[in-house]
């Protein structure tokens, strides 16, 4: 556990008047593993890394009762200031207009799944949600929206034979005839690396213009979480992500990348596939998760 | 990494970093690098292509890969597991048409995934594509029963090898553990004396909880082989370096993308070159 090794390193330190380099290159060393095996970036590592250590040469620290655990709190700290953000909060426009939530990211990461949710989240609120069909790529998704959509009680646009450009649109025109207001998109899942598929969300993006686009991350993701989401923000700008599958024993260090790099609120998490396990994300739940 | 520098260090930390951005994992990195370290000061080697080699022989040391060809003789059946959404549906459509193509093999498909919405239309949807037979219950039914179903289809139509799709289950959640208990001890009991593979899927960007799932689940059941989806994802699956030394479970099959034609036996050297590239 990190907060017995900083007590172990800054065990001698205690009482001393300055802290030894070596004291400091064992701190460093401390906090890259733990990260790095909580899979959090190395690129992220050596930022916070860099941020962070100042503080443990500091007046504070070296007259601590305990600079280990004083230290281990200026880590955790950090870590939840840079994993919160004020922008917690869907940012949806009022329910006399039409408010659109596209759904995005890699094959897998939970997006048809988390669509749902956030329906059934919006209509527990009083909100008019409707679930939008538009991955005509995959096997059967729409039929998996449409179960999912009619188990949680919110309605699913869906259609046959065209492009999910057009299904997108059509959804969008069937929500404001209808009165709803909340469009869901659910899309296909895609690599960042795809130049067709990730022209062709930018092309949705534009076209439906959502007041919230969420990337839908996996909280079991590797170092390429960074790559992953500068590339979905760069070609469509995200405004939120969803970690999924928080409830495995995923350190989630992924995390902190995805927020490190984009700078964009993580809002939510996926604790389960049932329709109301989706939670509001608390920075210090994924913060102690991370320094395990 | 963020210690001093002296010149002959910067390569071993570029490549430490490069092994940890593969998902290698920062202890496996480290000690790698050490050994790597080690036996080039062992062996004298004094170039780029030297120490890469060297580098290959120990990461290669712990990877093996699984005899992928069928009993010709007998009933091959495959079990496909893993965790949610790392691609055992398509992995479990790409075998089946993988066996017919290469090996000539009758395949039928096994919808033993009875929990997700859509998840029998799905493979449904895959067999009507590949024009391969999947027996299927309703969903919500015993996914024992669909296996058993999938046997006595075997036995009175043929088939050569069953590539039976499970539903995706957190590592984590003990009923579900023991679920796939469940319907491993259904295979065991009424396979008779076919061949019998567990095989478990891995996201080829998933970090070090990936280890925790081979762990588990070689645990609970025991891990034949693992097959790793999503290659193409340009993650360069590191974990199984660990997984592989760890827990010696080899390699089967490497997944490359969504189409069919998309999975090919595990590569020892293809799979090394591109690690370190
Ligand atoms: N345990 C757990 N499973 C989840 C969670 N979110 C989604 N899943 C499961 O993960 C799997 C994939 O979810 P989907 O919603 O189909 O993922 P997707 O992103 O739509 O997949 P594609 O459309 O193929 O890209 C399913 O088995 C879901 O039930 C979560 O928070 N926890
Ligand atoms: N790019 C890429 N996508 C893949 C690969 N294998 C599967 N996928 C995609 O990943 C997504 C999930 O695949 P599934 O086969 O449904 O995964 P699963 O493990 O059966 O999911 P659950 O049953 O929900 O646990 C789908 O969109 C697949 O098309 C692969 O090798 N490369
Ligand atoms: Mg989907
Ligand atoms: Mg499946």
């Amino acid at each position: 556990r990190i907060t017995e090794k900083f007590t172990d390193i800054f065990r001698q330190v205690s009482g001393k008047a300055v802290i030894s380099e070596k004291n400091i290159e064992d701190t460093v060393n401390e906090i890259k593993v733990a990260l790095l095996e909580a899979d959090v970036n190395v690129r992220v590592v050596r930022r916070f890394v860099n941020h962070t250590i100042e503080e443990a040469r500091g007046e504070k620290v070296l007259k601590a009762v305990n600079p280990g655990q004083l230290f281990t709190k200026i880590v955790y700290d950090r870590m939840v200031s840079l994993l919160g953000d004020e922008r917690q909060d869907l940012d949806l426009k009022g329910p006399d207009t039409v408010s659109c939530i596209l759904m995005m990211g890699l094959q897998g990461s939970g997006k048809t799944t988390s669509a749902a949710k956030l329906g059934v989240r919006l209509k527990k609120e009083g909100r008019k949600p409707l679930l939008v069909a538009a991955d005509l790529v995959r096997p059967a998704a729409v039929e998996q929206l449409a179960i999912l959509g009619s188990q949680g009680g919110v309605d699913v646009y869906r259609e046959e034979g065209s492009s999910a450009l057009t299904v997108a649109k059509n959804g969008y025109k069937h929500a404001k005839k209808q009165l709803y207001d909340t469009v869901i998109f659910d899309t296909t899942g895609r690599l960042h690396i795809d130049e067709e598929m990730m022209a062709e969300i930018a092309a949705m993006a534009k076209a439906v213009d959502p007041v919230e686009a969420l990337l839908v991350a996996d909280a079991m993701t590797g170092q390429h979480a960074v790559d992953i989401a500068k590339e979905f923000d760069e070609r469509v700008g995200i405004t939120g992500v969803i970690l999924s599958k928080f409830d495995s024993d995923a350190r989630g260090g992924a995390a902190l990348s995805l927020k490190s790099i984009t700078g964009k609120p993580i809002k939510f998490i996926g604790t389960g596939e049932k329709l109301d396990q989706l939670e509001v994300f608390y920075p210090e739940r994924i913060a102690s998760r991370i320094l395990g | 990494l963020f210690g001093k520098k002296t010149e002959g260090d910067t390569f071993f930390e570029e490549l430490e970093d490069i092994l940890i951005e593969g998902d290698l994992g920062a202890l496996s990195a480290m000690e790698i690098t050490d050994a790597l370290r080690e036996a080039v000061r062992a062996a004298r080697v004094k170039d780029r292509e030297g120490t890469l080699a060297l580098l290959k022989d120990l990461l290669g040391e712990h990877l093996s890969t699984m005899d992928t060809v069928p009993d010709s003789e007998r009933l091959n059946f495959f079990l496909i597991l893993g965790v949610n959404g790392v691609g055992k549906t398509t992995t479990a459509a790409k075998l089946a048409a993988y066996y017919r193509k290469h090996h000539a093999m009758e395949a039928v498909l096994s919808a033993a995934d009875t929990f997700r919405a859509a998840a029998i239309d799905q493979l449904l949807l895959h067999g009507t594509r590949l024009g391969i037979r999947v027996i299927h219950q309703q969903p919500g039914s015993d996914p024992g029963a669909v296996i058993f179903d999938t046997l006595e289809s075997v036995k009175a139509k043929g088939g050569d090898i069953i590539i039976a799709d499970t539903a995706g289950r957190m590592h984590n959640r003990s009923d579900l553990v023991r679920e796939l208990q469940k319907i491993d001890k259904v295979v065991r009991s009424r396979l008779g004396e076919g061949l019998y593979k567990k095989l478990l899927v891995i996201d080829a960007t998933t970090g070090q909880n990936g280890i925790r799932q081979a762990e588990i689940f070689h645990e609970a059941i025991g891990v034949d082989g693992i097959i790793l989806a999503k290659y193409d994802s340009d993650a360069k699956g590191g974990i199984l370096f660990s997984i592989s030394r760890t827990l010696h479970i080899p390699l089967a099959f490497i997944g490359t993308g969504e189409s069919y034609d998309d999975l090919k036996p595990f590569e020892k050297e293809a799979f090394l070159s591109s690690l370190l590239s």
